[in-house]
Parts: structure tokens; C-alpha cells; sequence
């Protein structure tokens, strides 16, 4: 199964390695940038999963009330031939409806752009319908994977939803602040 | 089926981005490098696809003639919330038996090593045997997506092999240079 392999995938090449130092990372990054990640219940890699699997590359595209702030410090390592690879994480202002500000590390699960390509390709053999059922398994893999994962417990946020047909053009921004 | 998905994501996350600029890249890397990269037969990514997944983060550790000499320039690219992600090739030297130095733009194909990952999970539900014939799946499918792909002709090889029992120490390299 397609999504199977893409959230294990997901875990053993990235959020395996990038999980157990993200809190390092988030000191770091609060030493440079006067504790701007104040709130520790937040120092999680937030991770967007709509199940529609439509990604924006810029998230400010999705909602206007998401900015982007700056990066985390990058972490380098030696993989499979490619000399110091580089992984980081952007911290992004959340803008609520109240005008309140709050900051957090947020991404989208980047499979999901995998599966959406690959129902837009032809030869891929992959129908809408496909993308659905295998967007749910991924969520479903994945989520357990992490439970099972005492390395990454606590350092991640799941956020899954379904955008509704009529969207409210600030559905992320609140879908994410209620997390 | 996992290898399918993982070729495809392979293609769309990384290898349909990276290819179609790679001549540039060794090109800008030539001006400032003095022509390393001489033989324009060897402008392509190199891309080893051992199908015992067996992959080395070190290639130096796969075979003591293949030594890390400097990286192409990086692209960097906004992908799915991740501000300028950082994509960068690693230039080696191939000594041959004879003493002479080939330079080239190698790497491994990183989902193998999703896939021994998974082998070595008990919960991935995952057989030597399932990762044996995914890796010829994923060999087979990338294959095809990359004959299909116009934008990415002539920017790759793949260099499909199996490693024999008794290794010879300096199989990978001459592997290499044969292609
Ligand atoms: N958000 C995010 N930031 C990252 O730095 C990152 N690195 C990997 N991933 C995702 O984890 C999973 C496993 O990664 P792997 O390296 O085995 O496969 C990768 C890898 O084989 C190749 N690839 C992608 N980026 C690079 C890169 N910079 N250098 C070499 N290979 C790369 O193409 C595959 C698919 O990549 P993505 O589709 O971007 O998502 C990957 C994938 O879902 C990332 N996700």
C-alpha cells in the first residue's frame, strides 16, 4: 500500500531524525530571538495533514493570518552520499481572530504532495478516489507509528482535518491555534 | 505497493526538481572549481540503487576509492511550508584501479533506505523477502517514470546492482566508472 510505505518513510528518513532535537533546536532559536517561543506545551513540530492532500508550498497562500516568522537552526547530517544534507523547520506567526499573535513550528507532511502528483499523473494509476482512501491511511500509519515511537513522544502534533466546501479563508489558522 | 509510492514520490519530491537544473549547477560548479566536471557525458546525477538497500551514509565506507571531494551548489526551494528547503548533490572522486581520478555527482537513492528501515521493524510487517522484490519494483517504476519524464532526459543514470557474497572491496567504484 502506497501510504504505508510513504509514512514509514516519512519516520525512518525524517521525523525519526528531526523530532528528538527539536526541542534543542527550539532553545536554540529562543536564545537568538528573545524567547520568542515562550509557551513549552508548544514546542512541537506541528504537522498539517489535509486529508485532500492540498499542500501550499507557502502556507500563507492557505490563510492570510499565517506568517512566516524565520527559520529554526538547520541540522546537518551525512545521508545516504549526500554530504551534510540539510533539514530545517520555519516558525510561523498565527494571527487570531482576536488580532492575538502566537508563534509555532509548522509544516505540512510532505507525502501528501507525493500522493496528490501522483493522482494528477496518468501513468501513475492513481484516481481521486485512490488519494482519499490512501491520505487516511497515511494519518491512520503514521499516527500509530508515533505512538509507538518513545523518542518522538511529546515533539509532534498531528493536525488532520477535511477543508469543508464553502471555506472559511481562516479555517487553518483556527484549526491550528485549537491544537 | 510500497516501492510504487515511494518512486513516485522520489520523482515528484526531489528528482523532478533537482534533474532539469543539474547542468547548470555543474556548470556554475566548473567556474569556480576549474573545470572538475570535464566530460559533459558525465553531467548527470549518478544514482545507485544497490537492491540489497544496504546503503551507506559515507560512500567512502562502501569503497575506500570513492572519496568526498565538494558540493555542487545548493537549490533551495519554499515546499510545503518549509521556507528555501535546501537541496544540494555531493561531487566525488572514483579512483580507478589504474590510479586514475574521475570526478562525478553521486548519490544513493534514499527511499532504499526506507525500505531496509522498514525490514528491520517488527511493526512495518515488512520481509527481507517483501524488501527484496520492492526493490526491484522501486528500480522498475522509477525507471519507467524517468524514460517518460522529457524534463529529466539525460540528467540521470541509474546504476542498478546486486552486491556478490564474497565483495570485492572495490566493486561499487568500479561499477561507477563503468557507467
Ligand atoms: N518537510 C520535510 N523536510 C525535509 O527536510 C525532508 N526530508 C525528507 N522529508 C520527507 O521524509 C520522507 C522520507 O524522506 P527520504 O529522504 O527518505 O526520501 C526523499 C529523498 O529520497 C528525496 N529527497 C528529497 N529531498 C532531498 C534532498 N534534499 N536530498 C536528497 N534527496 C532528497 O525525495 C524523497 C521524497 O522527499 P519528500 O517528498 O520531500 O518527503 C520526504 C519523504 O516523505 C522531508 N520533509
Amino acid at each position: 500500500n502506497v501510504a504505508h510505505g510513504l509514512a514509514w518513510a516519512y519516520y525512518v528518513g525524517y521525523l525519526k531524525f528531526v523530532l528528538p532535537r527539536l526541542k534543542d533546536l527550539i532553545r536554540e532559536f529562543n536564545k537568538a530571538n528573545n524567547d520568542l517561543l515562550k509557551c513549552k506545551e508548544t514546542w512541537k513540530l506541528h504537522i498539517l495533514i489535509p486529508l485532500s492532500c492540498e499542500i501550499h508550498d507557502d502556507l500563507k497562500k492557505a490563510d492570510s493570518n499565517i506568517q512566516y516568522c524565520k527559520d529554526l537552526p538547520a541540522l546537518q547530517s551525512d545521508r545516504a552520499g549526500t554530504k551534510g544534507r540539510v533539514y530545517k523547520q520555519s516558525v510561523y506567526e498565527i494571527w487570531s481572530e482576536d488580532k492575538k499573535v502566537n508563534y509555532c513550528v509548522v509544516e505540512y507532511a510532505t507525502p501528501l504532495q507525493s500522493l496528490y502528483a501522483m493522482s494528477q499523473d496518468e501513468s501513475a494509476a492513481f484516481s481521486r478516489q485512490d488519494r482519499l482512501e490512501q491520505a487516511q491511511l497515511f494519518c491512520r500509519t503514521l499516527g500509530e507509528i508515533l505512538e509507538r515511537s518513545k523518542e518522538c513522544a511529546g515533539c509532534y502534533r498531528l493536525i488532520v482535518y477535511e477543508e469543508s466546501g464553502d471555506s472559511d479563508s481562516h479555517f487553518l489558522s483556527k484549526e491550528i491555534l485549537q491544537h
